[in-house]
């Protein structure tokens, strides 16, 4: 555990309870991607299985309940609770077209060809590229709330400090993984368009919105 | 460093 590693965990946790906090608070989960949503609970199920088969540490195994639970029931929230605010005509980016690639993708390239290291390359590959309908649906909208754009701005932040500790790590312990790394990279260089808007307006006290 | 079944990370 290194420094950036940890600042991208917790900047992981952070959005997500920002998430949370924003549905809870104000009984609504409006500009949300309900399918982004879906998609992250698939990647924390498919990656954490090794749960009941490996333990590594406390924290670890904190970390990973913390992720799964709260990607779980954040989707009961979109989909049950607060159904009624969910605004699915705006969420329509088709999740197949990021499932299947992911999916094949994951068959051909891994680490080895079992069960458990599949669906851990499956989570990895998916994870990258699950924000898509988030961004998909707040340019489809042209905005995006505050609380929504921290959010982004939290969850976009922790893979690109995955990367500073994936370069630590090689540098220092000689250890490297690629497929996280190329998958890792793909996911935060989605965001950096996000990631200047966020710097030029919302940091300056504006909402997000797109140029016309 | 290939397959890494001991996967620390999140």
């Amino acid at each position: 555990m290194n420094i950036f590693r940890l600042a991208g965990d917790l900047s992981h946790l952070a959005a997500i309870i920002i998430l949370l906090i924003k549905i809870w608070k104000t009984r609504s989960c409006a500009g949300i991607s309900g399918r982004s949503q879906v998609l992250f609970a698939i990647v924390f199920i498919t990656r954490y299985l090794d749960l009941f088969t490996n333990f590594i540490s406390a924290y670890n195994t904190a970390m990973k309940v913390f992720f799964l639970g709260s990607s779980i029931g954040t989707v009961y929230l979109m989909y049950l609770k607060f159904k009624a605010t969910y605004d699915h005509n705006h969420d329509t980016f088709r999740i197949e077209f990021l499932l299947l690639p992911t999916a094949l993708l994951s068959l051909v390239l891994n680490h080895e060809f079992s069960v458990m290291e599949i669906l851990w390359t499956f989570s990895i590959y998916l994870e990258s590229v699950a924000i898509l309908p988030q961004l998909f649906m707040v340019s489809k909208t042209g905005e995006a709330e505050s609380i929504t754009s921290h959010y982004l701005f939290a969850l976009g932040s922790y893979r690109g400090l995955y990367i500073l500790n994936w370069i630590y790590r090689y540098y220092f312990e000689g250890f490297y993984d690629i497929i996280a790394i190329v998958a890792g990279c793909v996911q935060t260089i989605l965001y950096c368009d996000f990631f200047y808007l966020y710097i030029t307006k919302v940091l300056k006290g504006k909402k997000l919105q797109l140029p016309a | 460093k290939g397959t890494s079944t001991n996967k620390d990370e999140l």
